[in-house]
């Protein structure tokens, strides 16, 4: 399974539609202080599921729309899109290329689509379940989180050894 | 399971005790469980022993220190459980020169069995890296992506030109 | 007493909204009381806008803004209550090129007023410094310090010679 | 009123006698990870009377005790002492040049002297009151600490403030 690209439109300040592609091999993002690589990782957890706004640096779920800036208007959703190649069937759904898009609205509302078809949010989580990029995988490092690891009280450490198990 | 639980934790020590060695050039660790009758309750103890000291608490580790051992124990998950992707946002921040060349060596063997991303300002991670994305603002508050193929004569250091893809 | 509170609270707000622009060369700040009628017990609120930005919670801004922002504040307090030494450890780590030469600019400024040390890995920050303590374990395991006035030429960058006091 | 050096003896990988001295401007301690430079904080800290072994990264009071390393044994005490210029009389004390020493052995037993003179804690801790110098002061920030200045609660920040009023 291999990730192919993440799209953004409207999800935090990618306001304008923006396409990164999944190269093989080691790929650094680089940019100065506050211009969007942090929140480039933000987008692929929220795409694959995080609920919690706080593990997005936010209070609330809309805070992930864009929300203006000097010289724009804040947007009224925000959508990402992650295509996967899955042409080894890891992902236990009979696809080999997956489509997942994630949309929230000023109101709150939020949809799910799995190649274009509209799901629920646990049938997106379910899909990662077994392949190292679920909740508490090691496979996504934020910034100052790598700390934590050793931080944790013992008993918490046996997550992580839970979800390699 | 127990089973399970106990075969994991076992690989992961004996990855994280090589890694460790490698990543401080000597050196030794090791992971305790804290209720090796209780598999299932247990928490686990790292102990971490750079390179011509004594064990001591994790929390007297310097910074440096710390954000090497957490890098060990991650990669070793990561040999035991493959992920096909990682993200690693500017770990490499409180590295000196010399651990910043160790990780990346590790980092480049990891990046040839799986997808690999890190976020970083540090110009050698940069220089080990033969894709970068750049993250810029040219409209305030706006981001925009740009991506470059780094010429394989820089990555030996020569230039820092870049090809736009 | 009510009215020292005050006072300092207003004389800290000019301070810290000089600085951050200076900081950030551009955008605004602000700090409001939460119970502006109860100086006693009334929390601080940040409101910090980065230039081209909205403001937004202190929590979305990145690794570095968020460095950024602190090292305002704080220099604010020094600016209305000096003390005699200031010590920093590695508080250069998050930030890019161009923003550790404009706090660079402010920390040259700061220590024309008072001793100020700077523990970093950073080569910009070390080439501001006259002195330096260069801080080595000879013995494994065991500190030893060797200190040494950085010559004037050096500090234009032509050299990275040192003269050992 | 002037730092003007630093004496440790015994105190974590200060093994052997060392003495740091403080000149006017600004001085950068380089070194790398694990030589030994933020532990020069926690000794400055430690003098001035910090009593929370957390704050110094440790568990127990005699965690600042050299601990040994794979060459040498555990030392049985540890001495931090500082030696301030106070010409300027900051410090309430009829004394031009002030000496602060603290002392800890593996008993716990513990020392403090003031040029010389035994006293007690309190007696150390009230010199520093008005300084900007004291318990919750600004004016050393240790290593990850920038960033808890804006992640304190709006409450907690008022600390800050009214060391400084
Ligand atoms: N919903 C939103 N709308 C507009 N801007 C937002 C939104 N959410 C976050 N931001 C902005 O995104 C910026 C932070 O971006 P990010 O954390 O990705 O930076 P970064 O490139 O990782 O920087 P650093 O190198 O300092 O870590 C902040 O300025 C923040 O105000
Ligand atoms: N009581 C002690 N006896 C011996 N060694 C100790 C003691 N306390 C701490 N240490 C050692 O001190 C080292 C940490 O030193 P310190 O935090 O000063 O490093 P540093 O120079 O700041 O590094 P970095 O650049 O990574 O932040 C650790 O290796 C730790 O084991
Ligand atoms: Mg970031
Ligand atoms: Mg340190």
């Amino acid at each position: 399974m291999q990730l192919k690209k993440l799209q953004m439109s409207g999800f935090k300040t990618f306001a304008d539609r923006t396409e990164i592609e999944f190269g093989d091999g080691l790929t650094a993002i680089v940019g100065p202080n506050g211009s969007g690589k942090s929140n480039i990782v933000d987008a692929l957890l929220w795409v694959l599921g995080e609920q919690n706004p706080r593990m997005l640096r936010g209070d609330t779920a809309q805070d992930v729309i864009f929300a203006g800036s000097q010289k724009r208007k804040p947007l009224g959703m925000s959508e990402v899109k992650l295509t996967l190649d899955n042409a080894d069937g890891t992902l236990p759904i009979q696809f080999t290329e997956v489509v997942i898009t994630r949309r929230i609205y000023r109101s709150g509302d939020t949809q799910y689509l799995l190649n274009g078809a509209a799901c629920r949010l646990k049938d997106i989580t379910a899909l990662f379940m077994d392949t190292g990029m679920g909740r508490g995988a090691y496979s996504v490092v934020g910034q100052n989180e790598m700390d934590s690891v050793l931080s944790a009280k013992p008993e918490d450490r046996r997550e992580l050894f839970e979800e390699a198990a | 399971t127990r089973g399970v639980f106990m075969e994991t934790f076992e690989a992961v020590k004996i990855a994280f005790q090589t890694l460790f060695t490698q990543l401080f050039n000597g050196g030794k660790t090791d992971l305790i469980l804290t209720r090796p009758e209780d598999p299932l309750e247990t928490g686990i103890d790292i102990i971490a022993q750079p390179p011509g000291k004594r064990a001591q608490n994790l929390s007297l580790l310097s910074g440096g220190e710390r954000a090497l051992t957490a890098t060990a124990l991650l990669f070793a998950f990561l040999t035991v459980r493959p992920s096909p992707f990682v993200l690693l946002d500017e770990v490499d921040a409180p590295l000196d020169g010399a651990n910043v060349e160790r990780f990346l060596r590790m980092v480049r063997e990891f990046s040839t069995r799986c997808q690999f991303m890190v976020i970083t300002h540090n110009p050698a991670t940069m220089e080990a890296a033969p894709y970068w994305y750049g993250i810029a603002m040219k409209d305030p508050g706006v981001s925009s992506v740009l991506s470059y193929r780094v010429p394989a004569s820089s990555i030996e250091g020569t230039t820092e030109e870049a090809v736009v893809m």
